[in-house]
């Protein structure tokens, strides 16, 4: 479970990575 | 304008943007350009923070939704769409306060407002690194905006006569 829920939050946190880049126009 | 998404309680984690979050809704409907940008800057420092815990993720996820609102609201305003242009608005902007605060001073009237004015120009010098490096002008402007803030405040709370 830990492993799912590491993988749960690094592909949140890419995805608000990729919401910010959009938002900034920057991808 | 209110912001799309009600944000969940501030992680104690980001509570160093607490006050940006604070003067992006003072400004939703004064200055929507300066709320965005100050949710921006708030959005940027908490994700080199902490994106990973769960707290601070959903955090982070619904002021992300605010943002995009935001910018969808905001869709054909140039400030938001060239960031050149939203540099420029919020830099004139926290001069304006600046220099509203610093008048006040150098009339020796001393009043909450005016220490409003410099702490909150203190914090739009903060928003702007979102748009890159500071320049030195800024960083001295920030250093003595928070430190006039400061002392006068206490002055006053000590009922001393800032000199």
């Amino acid at each position: 479970t830990g492993s799912i829920g590491a993988s749960v939050a690094s592909t949140e946190q890419d995805d608000l990575s990729q919401r910010l880049a959009r938002l900034r126009d920057q991808v | 304008m209110a912001a799309a998404a009600v944000l969940p309680t501030l992680p104690p984690q980001f509570k160093s943007v607490q006050h940006h979050l604070r003067t992006a809704q003072e400004h939703d409907k004064r200055d929507p350009v300066v709320a965005y940008y100050c949710r921006l800057y708030a959005m940027q420092t908490g994700m080199k923070i902490d994106s990973k815990s769960p707290e601070c993720r959903k955090f982070l996820l619904k002021l992300m939704d605010q943002l995009e609102a935001m910018k969808k609201q905001l869709g054909d305003c140039e400030s938001i769409t060239q960031e050149i242009v939203g540099s420029a608005h919020v830099e004139n902007y926290a001069l304006k306060m600046f220099l509203y605060a610093d008048n006040e001073d150098r009339a020796e009237r001393f009043h909450k407002n005016m220490i409003k004015s410099f702490y909150t120009a203190s914090l739009l010098i903060d928003t702007l690194s979102v748009f890159g490096e500071l320049s030195e002008e800024n960083v001295q402007h920030r250093k003595y905006a928070r430190w006039k803030a400061t002392y006068i405040h206490n002055c006053l709370k000590n009922g001393e006569i800032p000199q």
